[in-house]
């Protein structure tokens, strides 16, 4: 067994497209879950690093996909061409089990396609991406579904949302403002903030369908805030390296 | 560990405090977990300063974040911690205006604790408040209760958050660590974070870590 200090996590190290070729496959076959019916992508091309941490490791993937045209007429909603998509991929493997924790997917550009995965790859923002994932891990977890609660919003994005909904929505922002005692510059302003808002009840609320303990969320002070907003003003993204100076370890001593 | 635990009925944690609109969640866990150690040494609570370490630590990055383990080289470095009337927060990086001769705390080491979450309990209930870092996830929307996200929702990789570990315990049988953040009484309940035990959920046990005062 590795001693305490091998358990911390290790630096990045590139891998071999053997050792990349089972997480890229889960992180392909997650992908092809959230595509419309009929619709499929294979793996191109496939390059990545490793990350280890005690007997689990973290894989950052650059893929390329494509995305095949839906051949079912019986399912096929509109006639759609061959793509190229460059995806970058965060999986983790640990106790015998792959997870997709990031999801970032794009269409090739085509004055970059040739030039290189890093330089071609989409960002179409980390709302975008969580989304994503959010939305794909809870089709894959319906049983953990907080069967007590009445949802406010539908949990699939493929079911209609409630006649009331914006009623609704409007209402809560309304009370959002005057809890939290928000102002804002001018009526787009506003106009956008609310959009936000919206989107974020609709993330509460996976959020809260998928927690298996007692927690509640809903409307907080942030609630205004895009998750890029909120991850770069109040987070600390440097935690996520751990490359500070390393303290001696404190050694446990059972005391019966 | 004794089968539950709260520092904040022991004395030794000030009460809530809020970062603002910048990335110093790592000082308000550092000097609380100081707060603590110098509480449980010398018997007095003091609330220290963050704002000298998000102005004087020059090898973290003030309000784009930083490292308790360089927060704690930056305390010994500097020769301690002012308290916070006398080296106030501001919630921007200013120039350093440290003065040695209003420190009021010192610390002699940091040491890094253990992954296995018994043992942190059994260490904080001897010891003190913990500095912690976790991911953050769902805590954007988090109002009160137990956070228990799925493992690959709030995974132990993306640790982005530095918090204090200021007790635990058991709510109708949900296991529970008590966090105090920095996010303001009007976040949370009443600015804490209740997050599961013993299933290292949201990465809580792989970045323990404690000032040491001698």
């Amino acid at each position: 067994a590795p001693s305490r200090r091998d358990a911390g996590a290790q630096a990045w190290e590139p891998a071999s497209p053997e050792l990349l070729r089972r997480p890229a496959r889960f992180a392909l076959d997650t992908y092809n879950r959230g595509l419309a019916a009929g619709a499929r992508a294979v793996l191109g091309t496939v390059s990545g690093r490793v990350r280890r941490a005690g007997r689990g490791s973290l894989y950052s993937l650059k893929v390329t996909l494509e995305e095949l045209p839906c051949t079912d007429p019986m399912v096929c909603q509109l006639p759609v061409t061959k793509k190229t998509l460059l995806c970058s991929f965060e999986v983790s493997y640990e106790l015998g089990k792959h997870a997709l924790l990031k999801q970032d997917c794009g269409p090739v550009d085509t004055k970059m396609k040739g030039a290189g995965i890093a330089q071609g790859c989409g960002d179409p923002g980390s709302d975008f991406i969580q989304g994503l994932a959010l939305t794909s891990l809870f089709q894959s977890y319906p049983d953990d579904k907080n069967e007590t609660s009445s949802p406010l919003l539908p949990l699939s994005d493929r079911d209609p949302l409630p006649q009331d909904f914006y009623v609704r929505m409007a209402s809560l922002f309304k009370y959002f403002i005057t809890t939290y005692n928000r102002t804002y510059e001018t009526e787009e302003e506003a106009q956008w903030r609310m959009s936000i808002f919206i989107n974020n009840m609709i993330k509460a609320q996976k959020i809260q369908a998928l927690d298996r303990g007692t927690a509640q969320y809903g409307v907080t002070k942030f609630s205004d805030l895009t998750e890029e907003e909120f991850r770069t003003i109040y987070l600390n993204p440097l935690l996520k390296e751990e490359l500070g100076k390393k303290m001696r370890l404190v050694k446990f001593v059972g005391d019966p | 560990a004794p089968p539950e635990w709260d520092w904040r009925k022991k004395g030794a944690v000030t009460k809530v405090k809020n970062q603002g609109m910048c990335g110093s969640c790592w000082a308000f866990s550092v000097t609380g977990n100081v707060e603590g150690q110098w509480f449980l040494k010398r018997g007095d609570l003091l609330s220290l300063s963050e704002q000298e370490l998000v102005d004087c630590d020059t090898v973290d990055k003030a309000c784009m974040g930083g490292l308790p383990s360089n927060a704690y080289s930056a305390i010994e470095t500097l020769g301690g911690l002012e308290t916070e009337d006398d080296y106030s927060y501001s919630g921007h990086l200013q120039t350093c205006s440290f003065s040695a001769q209003k420190v009021k705390v010192y610390i002699n080491d940091s040491v890094e604790l253990s992954h296995n979450e018994q043992e942190l309990a059994a260490w904080l209930a001897k010891n003190g408040p913990i500095s912690i870092a976790i991911n953050a996830f769902g805590m954007q929307f988090y109002r009160h209760g137990i956070s228990h996200p799925l493992r690959p929702l709030c995974s132990r990789w993306f640790i982005d958050h530095a918090v204090l570990l200021v007790g635990y315990g058991n709510r109708s049988d949900v296991p529970f660590w008590a966090i105090k953040n920095s996010w303001g009484t009007d976040w949370g309940e009443e600015g804490y974070y209740y997050l599961h035990r013993g299933s290292g959920a949201c990465g809580v046990n792989v970045m323990a870590s404690s000032a040491v005062v001698n």
